[in-house]
Formats: structure tokens, C-alpha cells, sequence
């Protein structure tokens, strides 16, 4: 009846795999892969284990397949390491682990290969870091088709949906060409040196996502289960440290703002057409827009309160 | 229906959820917090 | 809720097996049911047309504590001990944890004291062991006991059967709050509505100030 099957995507063509691997469509385009597809499943691993680190930085692999621009992700799975923002190449110490498992997966019937690795920033926003530029670049040299996914385990809780990204370095010495400005996400002072310098030397991939008929009921069946923990949850009380951290940060922000236009000689309102061409977020805008993301979050958290105190807490028999 | 009767009274006896006054100052100070955070990102963007 | 789904089907068989009893039989089906330890709620045995015709018979005082379980607590049994049939242990047991419910529908903080005096029970120690034994574990409750305020919180408490006269507290209480959540609805509505105006509001003010500020950039 022309009607899509839903869990057609689980089925794994090994011969349109292997073809793709041999024609290799994206050796000559360094922007081919534009889409990424994650399951339900490697998605739940993949936040489940950024966020059972903590502050600590966590990473794994994805297993999947391409299938013609987009990259799909089957599942994840945790590797034994930490710290992956200190070195390059963390996985390094998990190499022997990895082998394992992939063997030990295709004897167990998943066939599909690793596609990528993940990792997480704590509270620091979904982008590469000069560190993970390196490992990306060294990943896409040997180890084609292979994406880097990073997810921010506590601004999702803070935002209320999963902070994610998927990434994939240009070719060494490659000029992309202007790309159309990304969603704007808040980095930390301590960190936007290392955003800046290397954000041109990757690209952001569409994520979307997929769930089979399965995850679906067993996804009801949780919602069922833990809705209560969920409407009980609150972000203004679990993400305490994080906006004390934001807020921290915001204050420096200023204060960096300010030391800058005591020096300046224009100030901000005048843009000399010395600087770039295009109109670039005077630093005061950018603290603004951070303030009132954090503020709108804050007051989301208030709003869920004040509203389950209407709800729960007003009636008296 | 008995039995649905005796779930509801045992709901509504249930309600209100949370009713101390420990409680009400931890949610009032909450309330107080953003209502300060919010004024000072108007500051902010002012 | 889950204490109820575990006794339904202890209830459709004591109603079953009660709607074709003679009435001595009656008398020993009301105390099998009294003593199950898995069965807290007795109106819809009660409403079995054959046990009514127990009333005024030698069986009345089996019909009596039936109504006694169903709605009374352990206090009302020692008033009327006299009138009524003496309890088995595990009928004690029974009436003493529908009493914690009894209690538990007034307040939710219930003291030592209180429990001890509407339980029987002499010490701190065996009245603990009561509540964690015999109300926790079996499901009717749930709390928490703070021994240094001497105390049970009450989080939850089974509902008992309710009498006739309690159903319009219930239908107030539950019209209050769907009047509540109702206006509630229509808050969030407003303030949807509102959100959107002034940020309609917002675009357009924004778009006058650049205009005059272009303006004022081109007469400059």
C-alpha cells in the first residue's frame, strides 16, 4: 500500500555497506554527510551515561550506518575512560576494550560497525574543543565514515531537552566556505578561547531521530512508570551548581565587557568598517541574550512549581 | 463502584501534597530568588 | 492503585461465595473474610442481598462486625465489645490496621501517643513494629516514622469503604478542584496570550527605534 514500514531502518544491508565502503562517496566532499539519525535507544545510552559522569567528561562509541548523505546511529555504548578534554586520542586506553566489543557484537548478531564517538561537556555547551578537533581529524584520516557527537548532560536538564551536537572536521587546511550561523549557545569565559579558535574547523550535522515500534510501547510503559518522578523532579533545585556556575560566569562576563569599553575608543554602538564586514553581536548583546536564557530558564523551573503548587497544594477538603 | 470510590477518598486524602511551613519558606525563597535573577537581567539588559 | 487490584479478586470471590450461603455458613464466610490478611475493604460484601437477611437473626452480631470492618476502628469494637462476637488474632490485627487508616483520613501527621492510645499498644518499640510489619509492608500505607519528633508521616493511606454521608465532602473537594485546575488552565492561557502581545509588542518597538536611529544615522 506504499506505506513506509517504520522499523525498515533496523535492517541492516550488508551489501549496500560494503558498496558504499568501496565507493567511498565522501573522499571527495568534505560537507557530505549532512544529516545524522539517532535511534531512541542509542540516544537514552548516550544522555544516560553523560550524565551518570557528572561533572567528569565521558565518552563512548556509535555504532551504525550511512545511508547516502546521513550518518545513522543504531546504538552507543560507554568505553572505560575519563577525561577526555586533558589528552588526545583519550580512547587511546580503550582500544583493546573496543576490539572486544565489536567482535563480540557481530558474534552476538549486531552487525553494524562504529561510526562514531561520543563525549561530554558538562555545563559547557555542545561544540568541539581544540582537543577534540584533533581526535576528530585523526578519527576521519583512518577511520571513515566517522562522526563526533557531543552531549551537554547538564544544560539538558537545565533546558529541559537533550543538548546535543554532531559534528565532522574539514580536511587539514581546507576553507569552508560561510556558513549559515548556527543556533547561539552560551560559552563559558574559561572556555570561549578554545570555542573560538577552532570553531571554523568543523561543521554541525541536522540530528533527528527514530524509534521502532518496540521502543515506542517500552517508552509508554516508562512514562508510566516514572511520571511521577518526573513531575516530582525540578531543575531549580538539581541544577543549583550549574546556574550558581552560569551566573558566575555572567559576572566576569560583564566585568570583561566593561574593562573593554573603558579602553575603547568608539565604544560599541559604532562599528568601524575596519572590523569584519558583517555585523558581528557587540560583547554587551551576547551577555544580554545570556542573562535572559538563563533568567528564561529559572523562570520556566518557578513557573513548573508555582504551577504543581496550584495543582497539588490549593485544595483542602 | 466501591473500589473506585476508595481510590478517590484515598486521593483526595492525599491532598494538599505538601503543606509545612518549612516548605512554604523554601518555596517562597525560591519565588524570591528568580523574581531576583529576573529583575537583574532586566538590569542587565536595560 | 495497586492495593486495589490485589484485592479485587479476594472481593469477587467472597461476593460470589456470599450471594449462595445459607447463614450459618454466612457467619464463617464473614470471618474467613475479616481474617484474610489481603482484604481491606468489605462494602461490596456487605451490599450482598443475603447478608442483610442475617439482620434480627442469631447470625446478627456476624452481620454487625462485618459493618464493623467495614467502617469502624478498634475503639468502636472495645465500646462494643459486649454486643459483638470476640476477635481472633488475626481479626485484631485487621481491625488494628484500619484503624491506622481511619486515622491516617484525618491527619497526616499522626503522634505516638495518639496511635499508641487508639491501638492498644504499650510501648514505642511494638507500635513501630506494628506500622512497619503490618501497615508498610502489607501496602496500605506508606511513610515515614520520625522517632524524634515521635511521630507518622503519613505519604499515602489505602482508602477505606466510604459511608453515604462522606460522599459529598469527596464530590465538594473534587469540584473544588477542578474549579482550581480549571482556572488554573485559563491562567496559563492568559499569560500565553499576553506573552505573545508584548512580544508582538516588543518586534514593533524595536523595529521603530532602528528606523529612528537610521534615520537619524542618514540626517547625520
Amino acid at each position: 500500500g506504499g506505506r513506509e514500514d517504520p522499523d525498515a531502518i533496523y535492517w541492516y544491508d550488508e551489501a549496500a555497506q560494503a558498496r558504499a565502503h568501496q565507493e567511498k562517496p565522501w573522499e571527495g566532499d568534505p560537507h557530505y554527510f549532512r544529516r545524522v539519525r539517532v535511534s531512541a535507544l542509542a540516544l537514552l545510552k548516550m544522555v544516560a551515561h553523560a550524565r551518570s559522569g557528572g561533572n567528569i567528561e565521558v565518552m563512548g562509541l556509535m555504532q551504525g550506518k550511512t545511508d547516502g548523505d546521513a550518518i545513522v546511529v543504531m546504538d552507543a555504548f560507554a568505553l572505560p575512560v575519563e577525561g577526555t578534554e586533558t589528552r588526545v586520542n583519550a580512547q587511546a586506553d580503550a582500544y583493546e576494550y573496543m576490539v572486544d566489543y565489536s567482535q563480540t557484537n557481530k558474534q552476538a548478531g549486531r552487525l553494524e560497525n562504529v561510526v562514531g564517538w561520543y563525549h561530554s561537556h558538562p555545563g559547557y555547551g555542545c561544540w568541539l574543543s581544540g582537543i577534540d578537533v584533533s581526535t576528530q581529524m585523526l578519527n576521519q584520516q583512518f577511520q571513515e565514515p566517522f562522526l563526533a557527537v557531543v552531549i551537554d548532560p547538564t544544560r539538558t536538564v537545565s533546558a529541559g531537552k537533550v543538548e546535543i551536537g554532531a559534528f565532522r572536521t574539514y580536511p587539514q587546511g581546507y576553507k569552508p566556505p560561510d556558513e549559515p550561523v548556527s543556533e547561539y549557545q552560551t560559552i563559558p569565559l574559561n572556555k570561549i578561547e578554545d570555542f573560538g579558535v577552532h570553531c571554523k574547523q568543523y561543521y554541525a550535522l541536522d540530528i533527528t531521530y527514530f524509534k521502532s515500534s518496540l521502543d515506542s510501547h517500552l517508552l509508554d510503559l516508562l512514562w508510566n512508570k516514572y511520571w511521577v518522578n518526573t513531575l516530582s523532579s525540578s531543575p531549580l533545585l538539581g541544577n543549583r551548581d550549574y546556574v550558581a556556575g552560569q551566573i558566575s560566569d555572567l559576572a566576569e562576563k560583564l566585568e570583561q565587557a566593561e574593562n573593554q569599553m573603558a579602553h575603547s575608543r568608539l565604544g560599541t554602538f559604532l562599528m568601524p568598517s575596519q572590523r569584519k564586514k558583517e555585523q558581528e553581536e557587540s560583547q554587551l548583546a551576547k551577555i544580554t541574550r545570556d542573562s535572559s536564557k538563563i533568567t528564561a530558564e529559572q523562570v520556566h523551573g518557578l513557573m513548573s512549581q508555582v504551577i504543581k503548587d496550584i495543582l497539588f497544594n490549593s485544595v483542602r477538603q | 463502584d466501591n473500589s473506585l470510590l476508595r481510590q478517590v477518598s484515598s486521593l483526595l486524602r492525599r491532598l494538599p501534597a505538601m503543606e509545612s511551613e518549612k516548605f512554604q519558606d523554601e518555596f517562597l525563597t525560591e519565588f524570591n530568588d528568580t523574581l531576583l535573577m529576573t529583575y537583574l537581567a532586566m538590569l542587565t539588559n536595560c | 492503585m495497586e492495593i486495589e487490584r490485589k484485592q479485587a479478586e479476594l472481593i469477587d470471590h467472597f461476593v460470589k461465595h456470599a450471594a449462595t450461603l445459607e447463614a450459618p455458613q454466612l457467619a464463617s464466610l464473614i470471618a474467613e473474610a475479616t481474617s484474610h490478611p489481603s482484604l481491606f475493604a468489605f462494602s461490596e460484601i456487605l451490599s450482598v442481598p443475603n447478608l442483610s437477611k442475617l439482620q434480627g437473626t442469631q447470625y446478627s452480631t456476624s452481620f454487625d462486625l462485618l459493618r464493623l470492618f467495614a467502617y469502624g476502628t478498634w475503639s468502636d469494637y472495645k465500646s462494643n465489645a459486649g454486643c459483638l462476637p470476640a476477635l481472633l488474632p488475626d481479626q485484631a490485627r485487621k481491625l488494628k490496621q484500619l484503624t491506622v487508616l481511619t486515622l491516617a483520613e484525618t491527619d497526616k501527621v499522626l503522634p505516638y501517643d495518639q496511635l499508641m492510645q487508639e491501638l492498644d499498644v504499650s510501648n514505642v518499640r511494638e507500635l513501630e513494629d506494628f506500622l512497619i510489619n503490618e501497615c508498610m509492608y502489607s501496602g496500605i500505607v506508606r511513610g515515614k516514622l520520625d522517632q524524634l519528633r515521635r511521630c507518622f508521616e503519613v505519604q499515602f493511606a489505602a482508602g477505606r469503604d466510604p459511608r453515604p454521608e462522606q460522599l459529598s465532602n469527596m464530590i465538594q473537594t473534587l469540584t473544588s478542584w477542578l474549579g482550581s485546575s480549571d482556572s488554573l488552565l485559563h491562567s496559563i492561557q492568559e499569560k500565553i496570550k499576553w506573552a505573545d502581545m508584548m512580544s508582538e509588542a516588543n518586534k514593533k518597538h524595536r523595529k521603530e527605534v532602528e528606523d529612528r536611529v537610521e534615520d537619524v544615522k542618514k540626517s547625520i
